[in-house]
């Protein structure tokens, strides 16, 4: 089973459509790996996206560095999966 | 051997084979109105299951109700067996229900995705895709719902194995998607198609793979807002409601697009919650408010099919 130790989750809030431009920008960077949850639509909507550990420090600055306002949704994803693993388990038994 | 009640607890997420047993058991459970059929094999063998609710009668008009297309998305294939028993138990007792299957029936396909699915409590509990090969690319898997009929390739749609999005070689080309397909064309009498996904709250109808409106688009958009009024009546969820395009981004090859230019008038895509903490990852103890708050929202465009058979 793949893990995810160390994955966030970001959202994103873009306030024009050149900040929209750029997180389309970032979306084509294939090697990054990111997983767009919630894909950059309208500068109205958040975007919210899966990023794996080795990419994070890459993206902050990012994102950072264009001003992009931007929280974390999910602070690490594993420990997420570990507590609904858990309650599956105890579900079933 | 008489069969006991379901022990299935819905508050929690399940294999694919608990949620197939559990569809037995709803078949066998409400046996004078509930049937199981397969409508076909996904990719890896795997048998796509739906629940047919019905009164009797040849052909009936119907809606039809998918889930978990993308695999991922866990709460709609839980909120759909939810949906399975709340339909099947209220016939007889809520008139709404009674009224519907007395003059319709309604086809509900639980997991649209059981490739994907199972890959998913496996292997990536991230998978979105199916899970069928890709000639020439070491990437698996198709979107399912950029597969579709309807402006198949175009924008919104990777032409790329390897994306999360990718729309696949051609049309229909993913043996889950052209099942339902060719249940629908068969059946020929489909008035709705309802499909759900997760998350962000929004209910959409036709179309993603244009920025027109639909030839319904004020009729849609009233129905659409009634049922976001009656999924809000309960525990105060919002949803957005409008078109695919409008509502979140232009998106080609999707299922409720093909079905609106199928002909089949009422047409929407539901995206559950979550509320916005936890993405794919909705907490168990959030299946049954979500599916509960869903259902009000179903309830009210099925009953404004029943009232407006076309």
């Amino acid at each position: 089973l793949e893990t995810f130790v160390g994955h966030q989750v970001l959202r994103i809030k873009t306030r024009n459509e050149e900040q929209l431009k750029q997180l389309r920008f970032l979306e084509t960077l294939e090697h990054l790996q990111l997983d767009f949850w919630l894909n950059p639509s309208a500068p109205a909507l958040p975007v919210d996206v899966r990023i794996p550990a080795s990419s994070l420090q890459a993206v902050k600055v990012f994102l950072e560095s264009q001003a992009i306002e931007y929280s974390i949704l999910i602070e690490d994803l594993q420990v997420v999966l570990d507590r609904e693993q858990q309650d599956m388990v105890a579900s079933q038994q | 051997v008489e069969r006991s009640r379901s022990t299935f607890n819905y508050g929690t997420y399940h294999s694919l084979d608990a949620i197939y047993q559990e569809l037995d058991n709803l078949a066998a459970e409400y046996s004078d109105i509930v049937s199981k059929l397969q409508i076909g094999e996904s990719y890896e063998g795997r048998p796509l299951y739906v629940l047919r609710f019905s009164t009797g009668g040849e052909n009936r008009p119907a809606i039809w109700l998918d889930a978990g297309i993308h695999s991922r998305e866990w709460v709609t294939q839980a909120s759909a067996v939810w949906i399975a028993r709340q339909i099947a138990s209220d016939y007889g007792s809520d008139p709404s229900v009674t009224s519907l299957l007395n003059k319709m029936d309604i086809f509900l396909l639980p997991v649209s995705n059981p490739d994907g699915y199972v890959y998913t409590h496996t292997m990536n509990r991230m998978w979105r895709k199916t899970r069928s090969k890709n000639p020439g690319s070491l990437c698996v898997g198709v979107d399912p719902n950029r597969n579709w009929d309807a402006g198949f390739g175009g924008p919104g749609a990777s032409s790329s194995p390897c994306s999360d999005s990718y729309h696949g070689p051609s049309a229909n080309s993913e043996v889950e998607v052209k099942s339902v397909v060719d249940f629908i064309k068969n059946h020929g009498n489909v008035l709705a198609f309802l499909t759900l996904h997760s998350y962000s709250q929004l209910l959409m109808y036709p179309y993603g793979y244009k920025c027109t409106p639909p030839a319904d688009d004020a009729e849609l958009n009233a129905l659409g807002n009634a049922a976001a009024s009656a999924i809000q009546s309960l525990y105060g969820t919002t949803y957005q409601v409008g078109s695919i395009c409008s509502t979140i981004y232009q998106a080609s090859g999707g299922s409720i697009d093909w079905s609106y230019d199928y002909g089949i008038k009422y047409s929407f895509a539901f995206e559950l919650r979550d509320t916005g903490r936890y993405g794919f990852l909705l907490p168990a103890a959030q299946i049954i408010p979500t599916a509960k708050e869903t259902w009000l929202g179903l309830k009210k465009i099925m009953e404004h099919v029943r009232d407006n058979l076309y």
